[in-house]
């Protein structure tokens, strides 16, 4: 573990308390792509199959639990609680990402580190995350003003992977024969799709503006 | 140690 991986860890986890604090503080879900919410619960579900099989530490135990958890809560919040799911922008929160799955899948089953099911699984779901922002990004970009808590979440969940990269560049140079090139390539791509939310984002800092993507 | 290419990462 370094610093690196650590700060992403944590980052990846604030987002997620900031987008569980949207919801129960506002009981709205508004500007949150329910599609991106399930295709993270499908990322970690596919990446921690190995969660029973293999202990690599209470650390990673306990927090791969917390993520499974807390993101098929907020699906569950977002389909099933009466009020939030009355603020869920059906109509705007339109991107196809059935096939950003089905790609992930067709990318994984042709690219992975090793044949084998759990493999393939871990390569899918590492695909998947890369692209998983996306309808995120769209909706925001179709609902006009983002409340601040909503461009938080964003910012931290793009940041996370960030750090990751920074986590990766460390372990390369500090430990001998240590390659996680499909991460980070992926990582690569997952952290300029954000790079003009993160324009953005910087922009309604400096002006102390509501944030706002252009159309 | 643990069996290579085990992923100890989130």
């Amino acid at each position: 573990m370094n610093i690196f991986r650590f700060a992403g860890d944590m980052t990846h986890l604030i987002s997620i308390l900031v987008l569980l604090l949207k919801i129960y503080a506002t009981k709205s879900c508004s500007g949150i792509s329910r599609k991106t919410q399930e295709l993270y619960a499908l990322v970690f579900l596919a990446r921690y199959v190995d969660i029973f099989t293999e202990f690599i530490s209470v650390y990673n135990t306990i927090m791969k639990i917390v993520f499974i958890a807390s993101t098929l809560a907020i699906v569950w919040c977002m389909r099933g609680h009466r009020v939030v799911r009355r603020s869920y922008d059906k109509e705007l929160d339109t991107f196809r990402h059935y096939f950003l799955i089905a790609a992930s899948l067709v990318l994984a089953l042709l690219v992975h580190e090793k044949f084998t099911f759990q493999e393939i699984l871990w390569a899918f779901s590492i695909y998947l995350e890369a692209v998983a922002i996306l309808p995120q990004l769209v909706l925001l970009q179709r609902s006009g003003n983002v409340d601040n808590l909503t461009g938080q979440y964003v910012f931290f969940l793009g940041a996370y992977r960030g750090l990751y990269i920074l986590n990766w560049i460390y372990r390369y140079f500090t430990e001998p024969h240590f390659s996680r090139w499909i991460a980070c390539v992926s990582g690569l791509v997952q952290t300029a799709l954000y790079a003009d939310f993160f324009y953005y984002y910087f922009l309604s800092w400096k002006n102390n503006a509501k944030l706002k993507l252009p159309a | 140690t643990r069996k290579e290419g085990s992923k100890d990462e989130l």
